[in-house]
């Protein structure tokens, strides 16, 4: 079944979400490796926020990262 | 903290603000800005003088998109504004977006708070997860001193105590639905959903939401006090009635309205009573029950008026549950209701209590 737009755009926001505040590495990675690291990425941000970990862009891990806020990460270090 | 526990060698750190938001007037931000390190000055030892040139400790500006630090900011909404630790160049520095709307009050995003929020960074505090906590990531208005006992913890340890002993009063922890002693100030449904309050929180239950979501009761509704006393829905009339000590709200739906708020003693109740412990409507009856202390009052929706033989006493007409109910909610002929951490399934026919669970069994704990 083809991704429908509204979850295209959920995976450009969680990426660009997750790349600012949970240190995901911009660019491309081999192939399988890309998907783990952002299901890694959105557990991290799920702990953090007390939500379900799930590893999956549900619809209160999208909400939350659609709310307006800080923009200094949330995890790892500061540069 | 960030790591390596940054922070300022010195309690007076200067700070200087380099540019204007034109969202209000200079005073204002200069009031927001001074306010917001007054925050962090009254739990510690740090003293904050303004300068007007040269480099601050903390450099404050307003800028959008790409604003001279290779950080930029994304236009309306998204980011509000960030802060570098302590250090020397940018360390400490703090940015707003100028892309927002500034206020000072609850409309769109209030820079005392921000500002607070971002001074935390300035001065070593990295993001709490503590939803109700001033360096949580996530924007949320509220009224008063925003500093919780996270909060303080995290700042003290890396400054330590006001020597002067200011006063002030901390947020409390966001209460956590699995606390084994957690109790309820008051709960009612809102249109086939269930919204439990708790302290400055509420938890949200919707049939299609596998976890209850929890939120402060200011960022929904900034008008409602922090601490609700009963609630109850009438769905004949579409309506969620909130009471919070002699005043009353209406909701309809999640919209407040206008008209309120109202004095409770407008329901019929004597001007003896200063809040209401719990409130619940029987929907097979169409009379919303009333609890104060160890009575409870009966008014009738069709008339508006209180029905007459009340108050009553929560202990007869309720055997098995003790004298005084802090939350109550009514589904298909039961009375569920929560006193401390118990909650007491009353059969409404049977006139007795069926089952009794710890209160936080409503949150899948």
């Amino acid at each position: 079944k083809p991704i429908s737009t509204e979850e295209k755009d959920k995976a450009v926001l969680a990426k660009k979400y997750l790349q600012r505040f949970y240190g995901m590495p911009a660019g491309l990675q081999r192939p399988g490796k890309s998907s783990d690291l952002m299901q890694q990425k959105i557990r991290e941000m799920q702990e953090f926020f007390k939500l379900e970990v799930t590893g999956k862009l549900d619809d209160k891990t999208v909400e939350l990262m659609e709310m307006a806020r800080c923009g200094v990460p949330d995890v790892a270090e500061y540069n | 903290h960030f790591p390596r526990d940054l922070k300022w060698k010195t309690t007076n750190v200067t700070f200087r603000i380099l540019n204007y938001t034109p969202d209000l007037k200079k005073k204002v931000v200069d009031r927001a800005v001074r306010k917001a390190l007054n925050v962090w000055s009254k739990v510690t030892p740090l003293r904050f003088t303004k300068t007007f040139d040269g480099t601050a400790d903390i450099m404050i500006s307003f800028g959008t998109k790409e604003h001279g630090d290779f950080n930029p900011f994304d236009g309306p909404e998204g980011l509000l504004a960030h802060a570098y630790p302590p250090g020397i160049g940018i360390g400490g520095d703090t940015h707003f977006d100028e892309d927002e709307t500034w206020t000072e009050d609850y409309h769109a995003f209030n820079l005392f708070l921000v500002a607070a929020h971002e001074f935390g960074h300035a001065l070593g505090m990295a993001h709490s997860s503590d939803p109700g906590s001033l360096m949580y990531p996530v924007y949320s208005y509220a009224k008063g001193f925003p500093l919780s006992e996270d909060d303080i913890e995290g700042i003290q340890s890396l400054y330590g105590e006001n020597p002067d002993h200011e006063k002030f009063k901390p947020k409390p922890i966001a209460p956590e639905k699995c606390d084994p002693e957690l109790s309820f100030d008051a709960i009612t449904e809102l249109r086939g959903e269930t919204i439990i309050f708790k302290d400055r929180f509420y938890w949200r239950l919707h049939p299609n939401m596998p976890e209850p979501e929890q939120t402060l009761i200011k960022n929904t509704w900034p008008e409602i006090p922090n601490k609700v006393d009963a609630a109850y829905e009438n769905p004949e009339r579409d309506v969620v009635i909130i009471f919070s000590g002699i005043k009353m709200w209406a909701l309809n739906g999640y919209t407040l309205v206008d008209g309120y708020p109202k004095y409770i003693h407008k329901l019929g109740l004597p001007k003896t009573v200063r809040k209401i412990d719990a409130a619940v409507n029987i929907r097979d009856t169409g009379k919303t029950l009333l609890f104060v202390d160890e009575e409870y009052w009966s008014f009738d929706e069709q008339t508006g008026t209180m029905d007459t033989g009340y108050p009553r006493s929560i202990e007869d007409d309720f055997p098995g549950i003790g004298d005084e109910v802090d939350a109550a909610a009514y589904h298909y002929g039961y009375l569920n209701l929560y006193h401390e951490h118990t909650q007491f399934e009353y059969s409404y026919s049977a006139r007795k209590v069926v089952r009794i669970m710890r209160a936080n069994s409503i949150l899948n704990c």
